[in-house]
């Protein structure tokens, strides 16, 4: 049996639309930690690894390890028929082929319930070691979205290089070129609006910006986004979830022939 | 001249 009730619903929505362009299919797994995810696109260049620990729920139980295979858009299709202040169920039995989810205003006088069949999914799942990164950057997540936006409108990769200088975001294309450079600033009145560099090396990589682009629809999740950097390791694109965890975008950099 | 690169280059399978 499991049973995970979140109050702030909304987040799952938010949850479900960051991920959503980047896999179709894929399995939930849950455990007493928390409800977690890992899949990767395709073309296996992304991956995606979710977590939502199980003490940021109002209630959760989970008396075995289950795996649900969902098909991420059927899911956004229900929980689009939730409101954004609505309370968030999910439920399932053990060995089941169905999930439901239910749905309840917060006055408690619309009470929803979906339920959706389950998928049998073939997934591979990576082992990611934990690694010391060359460079760690902190910035506001709206900002990082619209440079990723920016620059996909003149070339197809970026190039994020961190130094002494800050952080520089490259790209090239039939028209030109276009360099976007972010300065370490922490005198700033919100510490989400600040840009924070923690370099131990420099470092230079080169990304599609089509697959950055899909990072940033969970740019709602969070105010700040952290990219982590090492040179010849895939890149690490943060979205922490307040007191739940994270979700966090590993993009594989082009090589150089 | 790049290529893109793979996650399985970089992480192992589990």
């Amino acid at each position: 049996m499991l049973e995970l009730r979140l109050v702030q619903g909304s987040l799952f929505k938010k949850v479900l639309d960051g991920i959503k362009d980047l896999v179709n299919d894929a399995n939930f797994d849950c455990s007493s930690t928390g409800f977690s995810l890992q899949a990767m696109d395709s073309s296996h260049v992304a991956l995606v690894a979710l977590l939502l620990r199980s003490e940021g729920f109002e209630h959760y139980r989970c008396d075995r390890n289950i795996s649900m295979g969902m098909n991420l858009s059927n899911m956004a299709k229900m929980f689009k028929c939730a409101g954004n202040d609505d309370i968030i169920t999910i439920k399932a039995d053990d060995g089941g082929d169905t999930v439901t989810f239910m749905f309840e205003s917060p006055t408690q006088d619309k009470i929803s319930d979906f339920e959706m069949k389950l998928m049998s999914i073939d997934s591979e799942h990576l082992g990611i070691p934990e690694a010391e990164y060359h460079a760690i950057v902190k910035m506001p997540s709206s900002e990082f979205a619209r440079i990723c936006r920016d620059l996909s409108t003149i070339g197809d990769t970026v190039v994020i290089s961190v130094s002494k200088e800050g952080v520089k975001f490259t790209t090239k294309g039939d028209i030109g070129i276009a360099n976007i450079v972010c300065r370490q600033n922490t005198s700033v009145d919100k510490p989400e609006e600040a840009t924070v560099i923690e370099m131990n090396e420099p470092v230079s990589l080169t990304f599609a910006l089509r697959y950055m682009n899909s990072f940033t629809k969970a740019t709602p999740l969070s105010n700040i986004v952290t990219i982590s950097l090492s040179n010849e390791l895939p890149v690490v694109v943060e979205y922490k979830i307040a007191e739940m965890g994270y979700v966090r975008f590993y993009l594989a950099p082009k090589i150089e022939e | 001249k790049s290529s893109q690169g793979r996650l399985e280059s970089f992480f192992k399978r589990t």
